[in-house]
């Protein structure tokens, strides 16, 4: 099972 | 004033086609270096960031930064009346507009059509993207990555996306069975065989095909793609637009759980 995740993780709100 | 006259109206078009299944709306910043737009599709999980230079406009004029919200929807009904050989300007004369102004003009400057758009006023959900020096770095046909996703998705919903240092490869696994398609470093003189790889690092990383089949509607926007990926991180498409700017596409990767 994959668990797909947000591309906010990654990135930070500016 | 603002106003960006662009030769080649098809680009924008394109454009505007390549990323209407994946956003809703969005906001365009206007500044004097060009224009530039982030939004993120519905789910969180892809983010779409466009930017083109003023350079590639024929003419571009921005007296200062101003931010035109705007239905993507709306704006691809409004494009659907310019040809594909037209000019396309974009033009408002006011400091905070509420409608985005359109002239579309045919190259014997015979026909000339006019519209406007309403704007939106939509909260900025910017994300702050470093520069990043990826691990590994495919460029390869537009049109051959297409079809592999596409040919990929009637298999399965994922791909895993492998690179070494000679070659790169898309592996699916689903209840049919599994496979996968090898593409090796090719420099041939062609651009649909040219495969270049500059693997620093390899990587394996895991993407639903349902997105990069949305990213690949920019498809006509350039013969190459750039896939950028390292190991943990977002996946990055691009798609250069000749002298005008970029097209980039980033899309979180699925993990085990």
């Amino acid at each position: 099972l994959r668990s797909q995740l947000h591309i906010e993780n990654y990135y930070r709100l500016e | 004033m603002f106003e960006a006259k662009l030769q080649q109206g098809v680009i924008f078009k394109k454009i505007v086609d390549a990323i209407k299944d994946l956003v809703k709306s969005v906001n365009i910043d206007a500044s004097t270096s060009g224009l530039s737009m982030q939004a993120m599709d519905s789910a969180h999980v892809a983010l779409v960031s466009l930017k083109l230079n003023e350079n590639g406009f024929k003419d571009y004029r921005c007296d200062r930064p101003i931010t035109l919200g705007l239905s993507i929807e709306n704006l691809s009904k409004i494009l659907k009346c310019a040809g594909n050989d037209d000019t396309i300007t974009l033009q408002t004369d006011e400091e905070e507009p509420s409608s985005l102004k359109f002239f579309f003009e045919n190259q014997q400057a015979s026909k000339i059509s006019e519209f406007s758009l309403n704007l939106m006023s939509l909260d900025s959900e910017s994300l702050g993207i470093p520069d990043t020096d990826y691990s590994s770095v495919i460029q390869m046909s537009s049109a051959e990555f297409s079809r592999i996703c596409k040919e990929l998705s009637s298999i399965s919903e994922t791909v895993e996306i492998e690179t070494s240092k000679e070659s790169v490869k898309f592996s699916v696994q689903g209840d049919i069975g599994a496979g996968s398609i090898t593409v090796k470093n090719n420099q041939s003189d062609k651009d649909v065989d040219r495969v270049d790889l500059q693997i620093d690092q390899p990587v394996k990383l895991t993407f639903a095909l349902r997105y990069l089949n949305m990213f690949n509607k920019a498809v006509s926007l350039s013969s190459t793609v750039s896939l950028n990926m390292s190991e943990e991180n977002p996946l990055m498409v691009e798609y250069k637009i000749d002298d005008l700017g970029s097209l980039r596409f980033y899309l979180a990767p699925k993990i085990s759980d």
